[in-house]
């Protein structure tokens, strides 16, 4: 099936992201 | 019930749990006390829930004395007994002082981003601090798989970004059982 791949740029972006407290 | 993630928080392939242990000074080595030990920081279904935990907690480098973090799949616990593991084995990578918090992230992010590539294979990673050195070690499902053994070792390789001549050492859970090591 399909992975969910992320890399680790995109895991550092989401660490600033509003969602992230 | 399995964790979800939040409404527009991103996925992951799997979800993860936190583990802390510390050895008290002079208690005995055993298996049971070894899982007495082990407290659960918390389990996330998302890149948000990993950060929100991860920015609360302790750096693998502040933490003194004879203490561990683990990162499993959720449902695998952190013990060559646990089903997923009793077959398995581990690299090791032993970190001069001062690399372990950089080394811990880099580890744990390819993990939650699956940047290894092996299937279900990869069960966690730990990071144990003890006093002259770091120790980290990935551990995956089937020690006899040496195909997907190398492969972890080059992924490791590229995402830990260490020096070329540190040595990388796969152990299974079997052979550590057996001299009682770990």
């Amino acid at each position: 099936g399909t992975r969910i791949i992320y890399d680790r740029a995109f895991l550092m972006q989401c660490r600033n992201s509003p969602l992230t407290k | 019930p399995p964790k979800q993630p939040g409404v527009g928080e991103h996925p992951l392939q799997f979800n993860y749990t936190l583990w802390y242990s510390r050895r008290s000074p002079g208690k005995q080595n055993m298996s049971q006390s070894y899982d007495q030990n082990l407290k659960k920081v918390g389990t996330f279904a998302s890149v948000e829930q990993f950060w929100n935990h991860y920015c609360h907690i302790a750096r693998p480098c502040e933490l003194s004395g004879h203490s561990d973090f683990h990162m499993f799949k959720d449902g695998i616990r952190p013990m060559w007994e646990d089903d997923a593991n009793k077959l398995g084995g581990k690299w090791i990578i032993r970190l001069k002082k001062g690399l372990a918090s950089r080394c811990w992230e880099n580890i744990i992010l390819a993990m939650l981003g699956e940047q290894f590539m092996v299937g279900e294979e990869i069960c966690g990673a730990v990071i144990s601090i003890r006093y002259q050195e770091d120790i980290l070690s990935l551990w995956n499902r089937t020690s006899n798989d040496q195909q997907t053994t190398s492969r972890i070792r080059d992924t490791l390789r590229r995402v830990l970004n260490l020096p070329p001549n540190t040595i990388m050492e796969y152990k299974t859970h079997n052979d550590s059982l057996k001299d009682n090591s770990s």
